[in-house]
């Protein structure tokens, strides 16, 4: 099940890694933390290497705001599953962010972009983003490698601040994939 | 090495004309 890293035809804007898109609906009412439950539920959907392959998916692709509840899209560099086990992940964490769903829409378009556009200047500590939607609220998350370096998980966090413009009583909370997996709870 | 960077204008100009490069 190996992907393959999209060409960038000539005239095309190359970003600076491939990235992979997946789709997520939680099955309703079953529980489960069980990786292999995990792995079955989530879909690749494509991958993409330019600017203008981003846009062709993005275009396309359903707006948090027209997804049912208990939807999660990510968005990962290619070769990193948007799983806590997978390697580049294991030693890791996330900024997370609940948003009003009048404003995920407009938050998650504006971290996708920051992260395309290489705009955290953290070398190659950044995963992926994510977003869930859920009843009441939406959550957005970037998962980066090292949870430990306080330095880097600082840094990542004053970009999101700046590019999601958020209002000042936003809640951001990190989380090391380690916690997540000890107490078998995402947010 | 250089890393390759947009900015969000760059990025929202090459949705509106992708074929204006």
């Amino acid at each position: 099940d190996k992907i393959a890293v999209p060409d960038v035809p000539e005239g095309e804007h190359r970003l600076q890694y491939s990235y992979s898109l997946w789709f997520m609906q939680r099955g309703r009412g079953s529980v489960s933390s069980a990786t292999s439950d995990y792995e079955d539920q989530i879909k690749h959907v494509g991958a993409f290497s330019s600017v203008e392959q981003f846009w062709s998916y993005y275009c396309h692709i359903a707006h948090p705001s027209d997804l049912p509840p208990h939807c999660d899209i990510h968005v990962f560099k290619m070769g990193i599953k948007p799983m806590w086990e997978d390697t580049a992940n294991k030693d890791g964490g996330k900024w997370i962010v609940r948003l009003r769903k009048e404003i995920s829409s407009r938050s998650w378009e504006n971290l996708l972009l920051a992260m395309l556009g290489e705009q955290f200047i953290v070398g190659n500590e950044i995963c992926g983003a994510v977003i869930s939607v859920r009843p009441t609220e939406d959550i957005v998350s970037i998962w980066n490698r090292t949870a430990s370096n306080d330095s880097i998980v600082g840094k990542i966090r004053d970009t999101l601040q700046r590019i999601l413009q958020l209002p000042s009583q936003t809640i951001m909370e990190y989380k090391a994939h380690d916690q997540s997996l000890k107490d078998k709870s995402s947010f | 090495g250089t890393r390759i960077i947009y900015d969000r204008k760059m990025l929202l100009q090459l949705r509106d004309s992708p074929y204006s490069r």
